[in-house]
């Protein structure tokens, strides 16, 4: 594994014409291309470097850890197939939150899911305050677009809800946290949501 | 009985719900509350060549006339309320697509993420998307924008300290990069305005603070670039123009109280938490 790809893709996310938006459209598209290849190896670096910090014990089992851990660049049009798909076969779905600034972070991440009934805990167990917020009719609409625009596909699984927990990391270090079905009591709040048109 | 208050914390906003606009911005903590409106408006771009009217295109920023965009129809304002985050949204015509407003539990900010486009260009008329944050400040021509990501740089509306300046332009005469953020201020507070990307911006008014969103122009500047500024995506043969995403960040604060939240936060902005995901069999959390 190396990142020379990302070495380019940053050398371009830094040119003034790439910046502002100055360039011609053929341009842009070789832009947008290199900066994909670019991500694309950084990913595995970065899935390479948890599965180790994770658990040390896994480097003797190195290719497998890397192949299992996914992130999701989509996210921007709620789109992530491993958060979709991992609830809905029944199986619980493991995130690891890596912070790379050097101060405790406190916030909440957004992921979005399939069902309702879920429920959320840390790598101690401890069951984490959650939130369900139904996705909006824009939001569906932008992600199959953009789905079927950039990746040729229909979007596939069909997700109802961005669910919002709170997460904690420490500096320069990573957080792990399950996500789980649970039809009972004191899973995730779904939200109450509000309408309002002119005077009603 | 016609507002809406947002947020659970110290932070609330005030809509009103016959118009669905923000009316309001408080914090308890900090006892900061002003009339605060958030607007979206327009500029149409000069349709010229490089003889005359020099059009606005990718280098060229040359706006003909400024035109606020209001909502068709009645106005929609959807509240999602929950333990961790309150969300409003809202869709003022059918490009801006979708605003979504987010304060979340224990922050004492506003997160504003946008969806805007395809900009329509049927009329035969180039359009740049800007966003006004408006208050009551008493701002004296004077507004601060970062020097690319570092230090922010004290700006005077039509001035510069090195020469006696002109203005021909009044809106892009005093549009400056904005890479990390934009602040106002005045005897008591100070309004600031993150921004996830690189965007150009200004304070045309005193207590208001503007950002360009998006543009699609219809003719080449003559400045280089050889094609105007029009990007489309196609699907099935089928074309259209492009649709952004992103968000920016608001905060007033007491004077001298900002800076913090600037430097500290502007950082979390650009180095955002990394998620990776995978799975195990079973509800078992071991």
């Amino acid at each position: 594994l190396n990142i020379d790809a990302l070495a380019d893709a940053l050398a371009i996310a830094q040119h003034h014409d790439a910046v502002s938006g100055t360039e011609r459209e053929h341009v842009a598209a070789d832009y947008a291309k290199r900066l994909s290849i670019g991500y694309a190896e950084a990913e595995k670096v970065v899935a390479s470097s948890l599965a180790l910090l994770v658990d040390s014990r896994l480097s003797s089992r190195h290719e497998d850890a890397v192949t299992k851990f996914q992130q999701c660049p989509l996210l921007n049009i709620s789109y992530c197939p491993p958060s979709e798909a991992a609830l809905s076969n029944g199986k619980s779905l493991v995130i690891v939150v890596y912070n790379p600034l050097g101060w405790k972070r406190e916030e909440a991440i957004r992921v979005p899911v399939s069902t309702e009934g879920v429920i959320v805990h840390d790598s101690d167990g401890k069951e984490i305050e959650s939130q369900l917020l139904p996705l909006s009719n824009a939001s569906l609409s932008i992600r199959n677009y953009h789905v079927k625009a950039y990746l040729g596909r229909s979007p596939g699984e069909t997700i109802k809800y961005w669910l919002a927990f709170s997460v904690s990391v420490p500096p320069l270090g990573f957080s792990t946290y399950i996500v789980s079905t649970d039809k009972r009591a004191g899973s995730s709040t779904i939200s109450e949501v509000y309408t309002s048109e002119g005077n009603k | 009985d016609l507002t809406a208050e947002v947020g659970q914390g110290n932070l609330k906003l005030l809509y009103t719900t016959n118009e669905g606009k923000l009316a309001r911005y408080v914090n308890s903590r900090s006892l900061v509350e002003t009339s605060a409106q958030l607007t979206y408006s327009y500029y149409s771009g000069y349709n010229g060549t490089d003889r005359e009217n020099q059009a606005s295109g990718a280098y060229i920023f040359r706006p003909n006339g400024t035109f606020p965009i209001e909502s068709e129809g009645q106005v929609s304002l959807t509240i999602m309320r929950g333990p961790l985050v309150d969300e409003v949204h809202q869709q003022l015509n059918p490009w801006i697509y979708q605003v979504i407003t987010r304060i979340y539990k224990g922050k004492e900010h506003a997160e504003v993420e946008f969806n805007i486009g395809p900009i329509p260009v049927d009329d035969g008329v180039g359009k740049e998307i800007i966003t006004k944050i408006t208050t009551d400040m008493v701002t004296n021509k004077t507004f601060y924008t970062d020097s690319n990501g570092r230090d922010f740089i004290e700006r005077v509306r039509d001035y510069r300290e090195d020469w006696d300046l002109q203005v021909h332009q009044p809106v892009s005469g005093n549009y400056y990069p904005i890479n990390l953020g934009v602040y106002i201020k005045d005897e008591s507070t100070e309004l600031s305005v993150l921004v996830d990307r690189a965007v150009g911006g200004s304070s045309l008014v005193d207590g208001q603070i503007e950002l360009m969103l998006h543009r699609r122009l219809l003719h080449d500047d003559s400045r280089g670039v050889g094609e105007a500024l029009n990007e489309e995506v196609c699907v099935l043969d089928k074309c259209r123009g492009l649709t952004v995403q992103g968000k920016f960040y608001i905060r007033i604060d007491p004077l001298g109280d900002g800076a913090k939240w600037r430097r500290k936060f502007g950082q979390e902005i650009y180095s955002p938490l990394l998620l990776a995901f995978t799975e195990q069999d079973g509800n078992n959390w071991t």
